[in-house]
């Protein structure tokens, strides 16, 4: 349905917006490396399926791929700064301290608590699901903390935000059309739609009426 | 056929 293509899209365009952000300006103010990890282990645990070769449909496959790859790549890209913009990445480092054992832990035991089978691949679907609800906090914490950030960053953000919203129409559609009501999802959907909401507002109320991104 | 297309979204 047209939800979610338009929130794949935006899904895609945030991770290009993102790519193309750290690439063009070389370097990384305001990017929170931790929340890139965090995207790393979430699109690696959620797409194990992968490997048991039952794949939904070739566009699944070719997006599964596609989101393991750029969110190592960025990482990466990310690392290599410490060499090329060492300035830059120390900036970055000084100021992404939000701890993030403190989602991982409380993650993995929802996990073990919700989910739909008690298997390697189930649990690590469902930590992935969690984990993603709460992945952006440490971005979120950064940018509260230094209190405004470029342009660009504020349009990753909103896309990647924006993504799992749509996901929600596409949730009551689905829910009407093949009478499919996958819990978890919906859930974990809601609360990281939630996360971004005070995001959402400033954004609206700033950076698209082309005022810049600053925290009252 | 339901529990196949359980996670069918990305």
């Amino acid at each position: 349905n047209i939800f979610r293509i338009l929130a794949d899209l935006s899904h895609l365009a945030s991770i290009v917006i993102l790519l193309e952000t750290i690439r063009k300006a070389r370097q990384i103010d305001g990017i929170s490396l931790k929340t890139q990890i965090l995207y790393v282990l979430v699109f690696c645990t959620r797409y194990l399926d992968l490997l048991t070769f039952r794949w939904t449909s070739l566009y699944n496959t070719l997006m599964k791929f596609f989101f393991i790859g750029t969110s190592v790549y960025v990482v990466k890209l990310m690392q290599d700064c410490k060499l090329t913009n060492p300035v830059s990445y120390k900036d970055m480092m000084f100021r992404d301290t939000f701890q993030i054992k403190y989602l991982l832990g409380p993650c993995a035991l929802l996990a073990l608590v919700f989910n739909y089978k008690f298997t390697v691949l189930e649990l690590c679907w469902s930590f992935s699901i969690w984990l993603e609800s709460v992945a952006i906090l440490p971005q979120l914490f950064m940018l509260s903390r230094s209190g405004k950030a470029s342009t660009l960053t504020t349009h990753y953000i909103f896309a990647l935000g924006l993504y799992r919203a749509l996901y929600i129409p596409n949730w009551i559609w689905r829910y009407y059309s093949e009478n499919r009501l996958e819990k978890l999802s919906i859930f974990t959907g809601l609360l990281q739609t939630a996360l971004y909401s005070d995001f959402f507002y400033i954004y609206y109320r700033k950076v698209m009426k082309g005022r810049g991104f600053e925290l009252p | 056929n339901q529990k196949q297309n359980l996670h069918d979204e990305l």
